[in-house]
């Protein structure tokens, strides 16, 4: 389907961390130690209901995978400022 | 919609290309920009009015990384382009990513498809979760009209239908995976995943996720037509096969094989048959079982030849499929075999039925593939 994940942990991260800022609101600079804080897993439940994937709060493949195709820069849920 | 459903208050909007990509001729960027906003007008009283100088309501233009919006592209693929809801300034302007390439055809990123999604949200469309929209945030090349009836629902909350609009025929919406209704047009393994395949969509079924993933087959698969009858994988030759109409296709996980697509009478089916129902391989035997109508054909995989004596019907053979109402039933819609079991599917059944004991043993919902 799209270009082989990101293997290693940190890309994951920022993968998730950058797309959860530009479409889901996500705040800047929560990563902590590249553990999931609250907000973030939050954040990722969220995105994962709107693609009907399996919600886990987890960055797991399924969810890299939708996060790595092409498409519109405008945020899924926050309102557009 | 977005939040406080703004929208234009006129019903003529202005709008204007103030640059141009490379990648295409200019006329046919004016095209795209114009077919793309027809699909809102043909459904809506909106008319759109064009400007050459001036502050348009809709303001279009291809710019790169930091275009001046401080809203950043990414570079090539990822962020495609933006748009801004309906508002003064930078309201409605519509913004593309140059360093994408843009094409008037299937190969990625269809300008036309993109802007009439980008105009959705200029004119006050969000972003919906139903994969067959237009509005759907992920980038799928699909043809023809690309408007679903969720598109048409949402942008006629806002402005109304379009009193003088011809009949347009939107896209169905996605099927609903727990319908209990629900039939299936095939189904197929595919490397230890299932996938199962209605009208322009298919499910993604992983072992180890509890949610089918749903997507569009067009998107996955831009050579495969919109909706396919059959599908069948030999997981020896690792290839999967497509049936649609007289026609077939072979995947090679998620590839095309080239040379394909061939005819179905390539496999030995007389001409008469223009269609294939159900297709199943039987790894036990290595023999592919084709559905066609009332009867079925058995395939030699190894030899590449129909076995004899065959066609033979569904109904002598695979004794103990009943409808709700009773009736016996003498067609299958698709197919799957598991561990010497061979399951029928057909309208919101499936029938499983034991070689060892050679009948049906029990009937389910079609949908308990799809975790229902």
């Amino acid at each position: 389907f799209t270009k082989p994940l990101p293997a290693d942990g940190t890309e994951r991260w920022l993968l998730g961390e950058r797309y959860l800022r530009q479409y889901y609101g996500l705040q800047p600079g929560l990563m902590g130690n590249l553990k999931p804080s609250d907000l973030m897993s939050e954040k990722i439940r969220t995105m994962q209901s709107f693609f009907k994937l399996k919600v886990t709060g987890k960055l797991d493949d399924n969810t890299l995978d939708v996060m790595k195709k092409a498409r519109c820069g405008v945020p899924d849920v926050a309102e557009y400022n | 919609l977005f939040p406080r459903k703004l929208k234009w208050q006129n019903t003529i909007v202005t709008f204007r290309i103030t640059n141009y990509t490379p990648d295409l001729e200019k006329e046919d960027v004016d095209k795209a920009i114009h077919n793309a906003l027809k699909v809102w007008s043909d459904v809506t009283p909106l008319k759109f009015k064009r400007l050459h100088e001036g502050v348009a309501d809709i303001m279009i233009s291809f710019g790169k990384l930091e275009h001046g919006d401080h809203n950043p592209f990414d570079g090539p693929n990822g962020l495609l382009a933006h748009a801004y809801p309906p508002g003064m300034g930078l309201g409605g302007d519509t913004h593309f990513d140059e360093d994408e390439t843009w094409t008037k055809d299937s190969d990625a990123y269809n300008l036309f498809l993109v802007a009439a999604h980008e105009f959705g949200h200029a004119l006050g469309m969000a972003h919906s979760n139903d994969p067959g929209s237009l509005m759907y945030p992920v980038y799928a090349y699909t043809p023809g009209f690309p408007l679903s009836e969720d598109d048409i629902k949402g942008i006629q909350e806002l402005y109304g239908t379009n009193p003088d609009g011809g009949k347009i025929k939107p896209k169905p919406e996605a099927p609903e995976k727990c319908d209990p209704e629900l039939s299936i047009d095939a189904v197929t393994e595919l490397r230890g995943e299932m996938l199962v395949f209605k009208d322009r969509y298919f499910w993604r079924v992983h072992p180890q996720f509890t949610e089918p993933q749903l997507g569009l087959i067009q998107s996955t698969w831009p050579q495969l037509p919109k909706k396919i009858n059959a599908a069948y994988e030999n997981p020896e030759k690792d290839i999967v096969i497509i049936f649609s109409g007289i026609r077939m296709w072979a995947l090679n996980g998620y590839t095309l094989v080239p040379g394909y697509p061939k005819y179905i009478h390539r496999l030995g089916l007389p001409k008469s048959i223009r269609k294939i129902d159900a297709a199943v391989y039987i790894s036990d035997t290595g023999k592919t079982l084709l559905f066609t109508d009332e009867e079925y054909w058995s395939y030699n995989e190894e030899t590449g030849t129909m076995d004899q004596g065959y066609p033979r019907s569904i109904k002598d053979d695979f004794p103990g499929m009943r409808e709700n109402d009773g009736d016996e039933v003498d067609e299958v819609d698709a197919a799957t075999y598991r561990n010497g079991y061979l399951y029928l599917y057909h309208e919101n059944l499936q029938y499983e039925y034991s070689y060892n004991r050679r009948k049906v043993v029990r009937i389910l919902r079609a949908n308990d593939l799809l975790h229902c």
